[in-house]
Order: structure tokens, then C-alpha cells, then sequence
């Protein structure tokens, strides 16, 4: 399922 | 961040700096989509709420305020200050058709039911469709003068740039962002076309891209 990843990324 | 990033995200602002420029030079925006404009700011509103809950890095977010303001900036310019020049017969896309079926995914596929995780979904799945007004009205209009395919250029360079991005972290650290992966390839797709039109006619000296 789906996991939240750090939203480092623009 | 590795080369990848790095390059992809000076192509992005290379992309905006271009557009701005060209519209504060020319005093015009004809051949501009206002309406792709308006939705990257909403990309942008929507996507960067996290600039008052988290704090990443100096550099993203200098990064994100720079993005925000210069897309409010490029808003402004083409309906208030040049919005005499503003194209409005030719900028006729029906952006409800982009925002409904994007607001109803963005409730549907995410990480997690919550505001800013929706907020957050829907920024990335509408900058996938954004720039479809902009490529519309190209095809309306058949022709776009070579500094907005500049900008299409670097646009899509920066989607590619970000898909080398995300194989790179793949593979060095096990990053992978379903979501922001799954959108990033069909935005970059868009571009495609547009690609092979800018190689063969604007990289030949021509001032205007004319479609065939």
C-alpha cells in the first residue's frame, strides 16, 4: 500500500 | 539532491525566468495561456502549504517562495498589467475538464486522508495537466513564437531531468514516490510531441514554430 515519503522534492 | 534534481530544478526556474522575461520585454503576452499560468500557481499554492508545517533544507525553501512569487508574478502581468495583449479568443481549453476529474483522484489516491496529503496530491496530479491549455492553444492558433517553445523546452526538460532523478534514487536509496512517479511520467509523455517539433523546426533557425 501506499506510504508517505519526505516531500524533500520541489 | 544529486545532479539530476539539481539540473532538473535550474531547468524549472530557467523555464519561469524565461516566460517572465519574455513577457516583461516584449510588454505582451500573446501565444501565453493564461489559464496554465493560473493552474501552475495553484501547483505551486497547493503543493508548497508545508513551507509553514516543515522545515527540509536553506535551499528548499528559498527554492519554493521563489517558485511562488514568480508564478503570481507571471499572473499578474498577463491579466492585470499586459492583460490588454492577453490572448483570451485563443485560450479557450475548459480547465473544469482538467480540475474536477484531478480534485476527484486527489480524494481517491493518496497517502493519507488528510488536508495537506490531498492538497498535496492534488498539486502533483494538476501539474500534470497544466500545461494542456498552453499546448492547446498552440494547436488552435498553429504556430508559437520560438521564446515560448523555449520555455516548453525547458519545461520538459525538467520532468525528464526529475524521472533520471527518481531512478538515481531508486537505486542509492530505495526512494520511490508512487504518486509523484506514476503523474511525473504521464506529464512527461505530454511533452513528448512538443519535443520532436522543437528539434526539428525552432533548433533550425526558425523564428516561429509553425505546426505542419
Amino acid at each position: 500500500s501506499l506510504h508517505i515519503n519526505p516531500k524533500d522534492e520541489l | 539532491m544529486n545532479v539530476f534534481r539539481l539540473a532538473g530544478d535550474v531547468s524549472h526556474l530557467v523555464a519561469i525566468i524565461i516566460l517572465l522575461v519574455k513577457i516583461w520585454r516584449s510588454k505582451s503576452c500573446a501565444g501565453i495561456s493564461g489559464k496554465s499560468q493560473v493552474l501552475f500557481a495553484l501547483v505551486f499554492t497547493t503543493r508548497y502549504l508545508d513551507l509553514f508545517t516543515v522545515f527540509i533544507s536553506a535551499y528548499n525553501t528559498i527554492m519554493k517562495v521563489v517558485f511562488l512569487a514568480m508564478s503570481y508574478a507571471t499572473v499578474y502581468l498577463i491579466y492585470m498589467r499586459f492583460r490588454n495583449m492577453y490572448d483570451s479568443e485563443n485560450d479557450t481549453f475548459r480547465v473544469e475538464f482538467l480540475l474536477v476529474p484531478v480534485i476527484g483522484l486527489s480524494f481517491l489516491e493518496n497517502y493519507a486522508f488528510t488536508p495537506l496529503e490531498i492538497l498535496w496530491t492534488f498539486s502533483i496530479f494538476l501539474e500534470a495537466v497544466a500545461i494542456m491549455p498552453q499546448l492547446f492553444m498552440i494547436t488552435k492558433t498553429g504556430e508559437a513564437e520560438s521564446i515560448t517553445t523555449h520555455y516548453l523546452f525547458f519545461l520538459g526538460l525538467y520532468r525528464a531531468l526529475y524521472i533520471a532523478n527518481w531512478v538515481w534514487r531508486y537505486h542509492t536509496e530505495e526512494f520511490f514516490d508512487q504518486i509523484a512517479v506514476v503523474s511525473g511520467v504521464v506529464q512527461t509523455i505530454f511533452y513528448c510531441d512538443f519535443f520532436y517539433l522543437y528539434v526539428t523546426r525552432v533548433l533550425r533557425g526558425k523564428a516561429k514554430m509553425i505546426l505542419p
